[in-house]
């Protein structure tokens, strides 16, 4: 999800 | 970022990159399904609406605007400027089946009740099934022009490879997204029956075609 910091997929 | 992922983004890109080529020298975009391309389109801007809320890295925010750009750029050759050679009549997938159910989806079992969030776990959900209107479109025609194929295969192989990502992220890391991950389950599985095709068919020089 984009709220976690380490969530950098695409 | 492991091995697994990076080659999934490349093949992703592959894909769309390649669509668009192949629209674009041919001009003709005949054989492809202009709803399943909308639908990659509003995938890529629900999701990627954290490009303003939260910077990442150069090579998250480059890949996010550049599938932005090409995506909005297919469906505008699609309807705008090779709209005489767009296959309407073949291209008949109710769309409100798929985005209905996964918007409702997204409000119910999300991560966090948020819009932001909801948005990213909609476009999840929608991506998953977003090939089907192409994938209809292919049955229904009964065959798929070999540049087509290539194009699913890439963008099958892409989802596939998220997996084997989501399991080394598992397994060194001790991340995991249920949500993620079961969608790419649903997406990968769409794919399956394609890639059987693709593999028996296409590889083999053969132009994809289905029995009628």
């Amino acid at each position: 999800a984009p709220t976690e910091d380490d969530h950098d997929e695409l | 970022m492991n091995l697994f992922r990076f080659l999934g983004d490349l093949s992703h890109l592959l894909a769309i990159i390649l669509l668009l080529l192949k629209i674009w020298k041919s001009r003709s975009c005949a054989g492809i399904s202009g709803k399943s391309q909308v639908l990659f389109a509003v995938v890529f801007t629900a999701r990627y609406l954290d490009l303003f809320t939260n910077y990442i890295s150069l090579y998250n925010t480059c890949m996010k605007v550049v599938y932005i750009a090409c995506s909005f750029t297919t469906v505008w050759l699609i309807y705008s400027k090779f709209k005489a050679t767009y296959d309407g009549n073949h291209d008949t997938f109710r769309v409100e089946f798929l985005v209905v159910p996964t918007a409702i989806l997204a409000f119910l079992v999300n991560h966090d009740f948020t819009p932001l969030e909801i948005l990213w776990t909609f476009s999840i959900y929608l991506e998953s099934v977003a090939i089907l209107p192409q994938l209809f479109m292919v049955s229904k025609t009964g065959e798929a022009e070999t540049i087509t194929s290539h194009y699913l295969f890439a963008l099958g192989v892409y989802r596939t490879l998220y997996l084997f990502n989501w399991i080394w992220r598992y397994h060194f890391e001790g991340f995991f997204d249920l949500i993620a991950i079961v969608a790419g389950l649903v997406q990968t599985v769409l794919y399956c029956d394609f890639f059987y095709l693709y593999i028996t068919k296409v590889l083999k020089g053969k132009k994809l075609s289905l029995p009628a």
